[in-house]
């Protein structure tokens, strides 16, 4: 554990925090993509199949059953308790445009051919572009809500300090994750746009963000 | 080391 690992992980913390209680205090899941919120529940569930498995510290599997909880919470709010809020027709993202590449890479490219390893590996990939029918859903209506922007900063910002994370685990331990390095790059790279964006307009103008 | 049972991370 170093200081850029634990940054990241409680930035992913805060932005899944942050959604929630939008959600939760305006009784609304206006402009919140279900799609990307049913892909992370998808994510963290195929990802932590090893609390099974694996006993790697106490932190490990607290934080993994809080992912999972909050998660689902939010799944729950949009598609059950507040759903008519929800904005179907701008949420049209195709999943399986994803899905069905992410399926395949995942059985190409991993660590070994086992379940647990296979399914690690998709919510690796699947995480990288969970975001996109939220990314697309902004890009449709032409604006976000501040505080689902803030939701994004901090969700990008985990990916950025899981990147400083790596770096330093790779000089001080000698530990390279080939598979999480590479999709956790490219996810970021989906991020600077965003925080561009971000910092330009939703910082300086205090207010929605709208595209040009 | 082949990156199996050593997902350490979140």
């Amino acid at each position: 554990m170093n200081i850029f690992r634990l940054a990241g992980d409680v930035s992913h913390l805060v932005a899944i925090i942050i959604l929630l209680l939008k959600i939760w205090r305006s009784k609304s899941c206006a402009g919140i993509s279900g799609k990307s919120q049913v892909l992370f529940a998808l994510v963290f569930s195929t990802r932590y199949l090893d609390l099974f498995t694996v006993f790697v510290s106490v932190y490990n599997v607290v934080m993994k059953v809080v992912f999972l909880a909050l998660s689902y919470a939010t799944v729950y709010l949009i598609y059950m308790r507040f759903r008519n809020s929800y904005d179907s027709e701008n949420d049209t993202f195709r999943v399986e445009f994803l899905l069905v590449p992410v399926i395949g890479l995942s059985f190409l490219e991993n660590y070994a051919f086992t379940p647990l390893e296979i399914l690690w590996t998709f919510s690796i990939f699947l995480e990288a572009v969970a975001i996109m029918p939220q990314l697309f859903m902004i890009t449709k209506t032409g604006e976000a809500e501040s505080i689902t922007t803030h939701y994004l900063f901090f969700l990008g910002l985990y990916r950025a300090l899981y990147i400083a994370n790596w770096v330093w685990r790779y000089h001080m331990e000698g530990f390279f994750d080939q598979i999480a390095v590479v999709s956790g790059v490219v996810q970021t790279i989906f991020y600077c746009d965003f925080f561009y964006l971000y910092v330009t307009r939703v910082l300086r103008g205090k207010g929605k963000m709208s595209l040009p | 080391d082949d990156g199996v049972d050593d997902h350490d991370e979140l």
